[in-house]
């Protein structure tokens, strides 16, 4: 259905943008390194199925890998400004202080407790489903205690909060056309929703109100 | 009780 495919594509060009940019400018300013690498935990536990070669379609095995090779490609580029730019390197390591295992360990125990089966793919699966649900949360932190927003990060995280909302009505169109309801699906993916709209909340109290920032 | 359902979604 035509949410789904405009979240998919959002979701793609979230990436796209946060990839170009930091291609282009070699510049990380504001984005979390934490984040990222969650993002890449996240596609990696959650494709794991690429493994068992029960594809569904073309499309949606090309994006796994797409979303898989994206993710790492970012970390790559990141760890490449760290030779070119060491005092940007440093100074966003410095502000990017969220404890990931506060939300790793969590997201592990939930994963035990709410999943479909218990098999090593489907608690893979589900594991993936929360880290998702929390992955920003080290990138809107660092976002709130600056208060200060670049493009790329506004840009990339309004992709990325477009991707999730565009879910919603995927999951009520689904459930009316399909009677299909995916409960651990549509619970994670309400509360990524939540906090996104929690960067929208912090992003007009700080960055529109606030001084020394221009809108895109 | 929960029926597994395909995970078809990215």
């Amino acid at each position: 259905n035509i949410f789904r495919i405009l979240g998919d594509l959002s979701h793609l060009a979230s990436i796209v943008i946060l990839l170009r940019t930091v291609q282009k400018t070699r510049q990380v300013d504001g984005i979390s390194l934490k984040t990222q690498l969650l993002y890449v935990l996240v596609f990696c536990t959650r494709y794991l199925d690429l493994l068992t070669f029960r594809w569904k379609s073309v499309y949606n095995t090309l994006m796994k890998m797409v979303f898989i090779g994206a993710s790492v490609r970012v970390i790559q580029l990141i760890q490449e400004c760290k030779t070119r730019n060491a005092v940007a390197y440093k100074d966003m390591m410095a502000r990017d202080t969220f404890q990931i295992k506060y939300l790793v360990g969590p997201c592990a125990i939930l994963a035990l407790v709410f999943n479909y089966k218990f098999t090593v793919l489907e608690l893979c699966w589900s594991f993936s489903l929360w880290l998702e649900s929390v992955a920003i949360l080290p990138q809107l932190f660092m976002l709130s205690r600056s208060g200060k927003a670049g493009t790329l990060t506004t840009h990339y995280i309004f992709a990325l909060g477009l991707y999730r909302a565009l879910y919603i009505p995927n999951w009520i169109w689904r459930y009316y056309t399909e009677g299909r309801l995916e409960k651990l699906s549509v619970f994670t993916g309400l509360l990524q929703t939540a906090l996104y709209s929690d960067f929208f909340y912090i992003y007009y109290k700080k960055v529109i109100k606030g001084a020394g920032f221009e809108l895109p | 009780t929960s029926t597994q359902l395909e995970h078809d979604e990215l």
